[in-house]
């Protein structure tokens, strides 16, 4: 494998991309499961996520073109070039072109566009052609790949590798993935007494516990939580998420995720999102929040970030004045740093690593201190 | 005089390994030293780039070299710059 000369790279883990036009020979929803298909080849194995974009700048902007399109490489009609893409950084970099004098399909039988967007993704997030005839990064494309059963190559692992490392769950030698379901090893073990979470939210009645890529839904009817990739009901949010939270109010649910927030009702991911954290009044000094709650009688959210918090009036939709505060201060017995909040029967429950701390906001005291997945009937 | 076609061919051939080198192993854009059919410069273009795409370096536009240079590919480069 290679990385472009003098190795650019994204400098955060969580990236944007816009599919900008589309091709006449596919039907829209086959494009964007394709993009999407290329873009979890590469969530696999790395920190990176991905987010999509309607409108405006994304870091990775995809179009289709012919011949001259505005940069430098004009497209050569059918045949030979089939797309081209730009390394990280700002502008054109990031972004991929197909050439649209190809034939694109979604099978073998002309050029197939997932496999092509895999590579050209690879050149989006910085690795250039790979010597190796196994690499996906191999610059001749091969049209005998088998789809069914595509997966990258180690060459492909270890040099995405070599710019963002593995991803935070696997802390063991660079997987090769596999396009099946993952391994018991990726998978976190509800009742793990070591469990801890990323985020928890109520969602219309219902409790979700965020780990990973996965989350527990817990709803009152069915006692026996059920267990779901996030992407399964919003494939455009990341993994490994910070913080979540619902304001009953507006039936929405904020799901936190580095400098970035989204805006969720039901499984519908709301348009003009994501919107930068800093857009609710955080000082620029703060990159990323660990949890937050939503104060459904008070209407005041609070959010979490070290060992200080903050609180957000609902109704004017400000940051109050005179925060951040300690948390020590006003939630005594509970110990930064906190990984999640749930406020329920009159309680606030802290999650910090595998231990809850139940806080009685009247007694302002911890009342009790549970495992993190007691939620979880373990 | 009209090319034979086996000089058409080869000229051809030769067009198509100039362009070939040029976008995508950095070969300077001057027609003069692809004339020149034993240029130095043109035979070490020739061995990097098979010995990039897994071929026999030969350093001759051979039908193997010729075939892969036909073949539908990614338009960066394989040579930065």
């Amino acid at each position: 494998f290679s990385s472009f000369p003098g190795m650019p790279k994204w400098r955060k883990t969580h990236l944007t991309y816009r599919i900008v036009n589309y091709t006449p020979d596919l039907p829209r929803d086959a494009v964007d499961s394709a993009i999407e298909k290329a873009l979890k080849v590469w969530e696999e194995v790395t920190p990176l996520t991905f987010s999509r974009l309607y409108e405006g700048e994304a870091d990775i902007m995809i179009s289709f073109a012919v011949k001259e399109h505005g940069d430098f490489y004009s497209f050569d009609g059918p045949g030979q070039s089939l797309a081209h893409a730009y390394p990280p950084g700002p502008g054109l970099y990031g972004d991929i072109h197909f050439d649209d004098d190809e034939k694109w399909t979604e099978d073998a039988s002309g050029t197939n566009l997932f496999l092509v967007a895999a590579h050209e993704l690879g050149h989006s997030l910085g690795l250039f052609h790979s010597a190796n005839t196994e690499a996906l990064m191999y610059p001749l494309y091969n049209s005998f790949t088998e789809l069914a059963q595509f997966r990258l190559s180690q060459d492909d692992v270890n040099g995405i590798q070599s710019l963002y490392g593995p991803p935070p769950a696997s802390t063991e030698e660079p997987l090769v993935p596999t396009k099946s379901v993952p391994s018991g090893s990726e998978v976190p073990a509800k009742c793990d007494p070591a469990s801890s979470f990323d985020a928890i939210s109520t969602l219309r009645g219902e409790y979700l516990f965020f780990k990973d890529r996965y989350f527990w839904r817990r709803s009152h009817w069915n006692p026996e939580p059920e267990f779901h990739l996030i992407s399964a009901f919003w494939p455009s949010l990341p993994s490994y998420l910070d913080a979540a939270y619902e304001v009953n109010s507006r039936d929405t649910v904020f799901i936190f995720k580095g400098n970035e927030f989204w805006a969720i009702r039901g499984n519908e991911v709301q348009a003009g999102y994501p919107r930068g954290i800093h857009t609710l009044g955080f000082p620029s000094t703060i990159r990323k929040i660990d949890a937050a709650v939503s104060d459904k009688e008070k209407k005041k959210t609070y959010f979490f970030a070290e060992d200080k918090y903050w609180r957000f009036d609902e109704n004017s939709q400000s940051m109050e004045q005179g925060f951040p505060r300690l948390i020590a201060d006003d939630f005594p017995g509970v110990e930064p740093k906190v990984d999640a909040v749930l406020q329920a029967f009159g309680f606030f429950y802290f999650f910090s690593g595998s231990s809850q701390f139940e806080f009685d906001p009247n007694a302002r005291m911890v009342t009790h201190i549970l495992k993190s997945n007691s939620w979880l009937h373990c | 005089y009209p090319l034979s076609g086996a000089a058409k061919e080869e000229d051809s051939n030769r067009d198509l390994a100039q362009q070939y080198l040029e976008k995508y192993y950095n070969l300077e854009k001057d027609v003069k030293q692809f004339r020149r059919k034993d240029s130095n410069l043109i035979v070490k273009k020739i061995q990097g780039m098979q010995k990039f795409l897994g071929l026999e370096v030969t350093g001759k536009l051979d039908t193997d070299t010729l075939e892969v240079m036909r073949k539908p590919r990614c338009g960066v480069p394989d040579v930065g710059h």
